[in-house]
């Protein structure tokens, strides 16, 4: 006891773990880096080559087209895929959540062009496409 | 053409990530 009340008088000086009984404190877990609050498993910056390059026209393709989307969605929101574009001399990023699961997208740091943020059928498959490119077959809740 | 602000993106570094989505 006097052991103890020694390393509480002058923490430090005595070796967490040298007194019986006592349990290590837990080591910090690093926070998880998310985007917009969800968990980030991985992420790729485009870079300037042809197959980048493609992918980003049918990102753009696809989101710059009112007739990529439907009121067709999922009464869920899980996003498997995010996508954040910032131009040059524009602070603000074009930031994109998209669930396949539950066929919609939701954008951030602009206004949503369109009435409707469900997919179609064709733009689903083509998002699916896209994610398998980058990461192999989309998972389950994705 | 593209709709804004999709049509702004040419020179937009672009970043796609990998989100968890439903936990299993």
């Amino acid at each position: 006891a006097a052991l103890q009340g020694l390393q509480q008088a002058l923490p430090g000086i005595i070796p967490p773990g040298l007194i019986p009984g006592q349990t290590a404190a837990a080591p910090v877990q690093p926070a998880q880096p998310r985007f917009k609050n969800f968990v980030i498993l991985s992420q790729r910056q485009l870079t300037g080559d042809d197959v980048d390059e493609d992918l980003k026209d049918d990102i753009l393709d696809i989101f710059g087209d009112e007739d990529s989307f439907s009121a067709e969605r999922g009464n869920c929101f899980y996003p498997g895929l995010g996508i954040s574009m910032v131009r040059p001399g524009n602070p603000t990023p074009v930031d994109l959540l998209i669930s396949l699961s539950c066929n919609q997208a939701m954008g951030d740091g602009f206004r949503w062009p369109y009435p409707a943020n469900g997919f179609t059928s064709e733009t689903h498959q083509k998002l699916t496409k896209i994610y398998e490119k980058l990461w192999g077959p989309v998972p389950p809740g994705a | 053409a593209r709709t804004a602000p999709f049509d702004e993106m040419d020179k937009a570094q672009v970043t796609v990530l990998r989100l968890q989505g439903q936990e299993p």
